[in-house]
């Protein structure tokens, strides 16, 4: 479902001064797949999410979804393909800041299109209750826990029924309890309804409910390996 | 050093709607102690972090710091008494936007006085290449990994040389190489220096860094033990 030729992403602070956040990546996920990305802090990952979920555009190399290449793509394009085929959840969580966590999971419906406010409304209570946030439905974001605010972008990537998943540390403010049931949870889309997951994690037992581990450094894929599950 | 009794926060959505996020909260902590906390997601470690770094007020109870009683100061006495004794990393890093990584890691120098441009700018070099981030530090924090703001939001915590570093969450976003390395420093700070260091964690491997760990759920703390470094 994703196919990666030659990526490469650089950065350029001044005229002499550029970072290579990408080099070189070359890479297939097949569809149904659940890969699981580890590397050190600056290696590279969030950089090749943002990519592979058209939020950003690499400086060389190709990205093909799906059958469709990224580059002949237009920003709208991007945009609707995002909203119908992609979840994201991000490293920072990027939620809404003046909209309750009920509003910010319906957005993506409301973008989408085809359903009632009713129903957007049952769906996203029925995925806050699905991440342990039921009673937290009405508080705005500077009124929830940093874990609060993690799992509320969780529900708002799933929100869509999306073909893939990109989660960024989807984990990295929650506690076992809390882990291991989006751990489960995920286990179930990809396993039950054949969601295509790609996660980044720095925790080596988060990485295990993967099926496929990738290291990046220094911008490049050093590892690439099946995990314990297999 | 720290002196709890009696400690509650409750938050009132609407006149019956109220939130128990800290429940008769009593602890002492000693001088130089290295304490972790644990909890599930919700359960009151960051606002109790909030009120020991007088970034928060409680509803009611009584919190003392090195003698003096946090309910009888001003609000410019609590924000003397941060500058000078805290040092506060936060679970969302609260880094200025406009503002590069050493300008970042500098400010509260600049609030504390007494020191020129250059020291101050020397002095945050410094931290930032304890943490790894030697050629990031004109770097704005949006042109940051979350790991590298992780460790830029340590910095700043460390500048000020703090009897107390408050750490809610510091290597969430971290892989293990740079969090054995930030466990590492903290541990000399603590073991060296004689800082005490309150670190909230929701990993058991980070937390058996602290001599004694202690446990919220639903507002109170259910477990006060020594930690295996015993
Ligand atoms: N301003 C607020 N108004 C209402 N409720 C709040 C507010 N801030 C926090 N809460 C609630 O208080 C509870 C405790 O929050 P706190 O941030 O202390 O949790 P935490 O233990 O740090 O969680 P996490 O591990 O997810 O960071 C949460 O359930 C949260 O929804
Ligand atoms: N807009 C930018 N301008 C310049 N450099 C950038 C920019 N964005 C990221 N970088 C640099 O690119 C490198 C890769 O960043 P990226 O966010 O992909 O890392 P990461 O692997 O996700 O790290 P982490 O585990 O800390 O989240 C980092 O060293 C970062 O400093
Ligand atoms: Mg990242
Ligand atoms: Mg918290």
């Amino acid at each position: 479902i994703i196919q990666v030729r030659g990526l490469s992403k650089t950065y350029y602070l001044s005229d002499e001064v550029k970072i290579r956040a990408l080099d070189n990546i070359s890479i297939d996920v097949k569809r149904g797949e659940y890969m699981a990305i580890m590397g050190a802090s600056g290696s590279g990952k969030s950089t090749f999410m943002n990519i592979l979920g058209f939020l950003d555009t690499p400086s060389s190399g190709s990205y093909i979804l799906d059958g469709i290449e990224g580059g002949s793509l237009t920003k709208d394009q991007k945009a609707e393909i995002r909203n119908r085929k992609i979840g994201f959840v991000f490293q920072g969580f990027n939620l809404l800041a003046r909209t309750s966590a009920i509003e910010n999971v319906e957005m993506p419906l409301f973008y989408k299109g085809g359903i009632t406010d009713a129903e957007a409304r049952k769906k996203a209570s029925e995925l806050l209750d699905m991440v342990g946030l039921t009673g937290r439905e009405d508080h705005h974001p500077n009124r929830l826990s940093g874990g609060e605010q993690q799992r509320v972008a969780i529900a708002r990537a799933l929100i869509t029924n999306p073909a893939i998943i990109l989660a960024d540390e989807p984990t990295g403010n929650l506690d076992s309890k809390n882990t291991e049931d989006i751990m489960k949870l995920f286990t179930r889309l990809n396993g039950e309804m054949g969601i295509t997951i790609i996660m980044v994690t720095h925790e080596p037992d988060v990485a295990e409910f993967a099926a496929r581990k990738i290291v990046f450094k220094d911008g490049s894929i050093i590892i690439d390996a099946k995990t314990g599950k297999n």
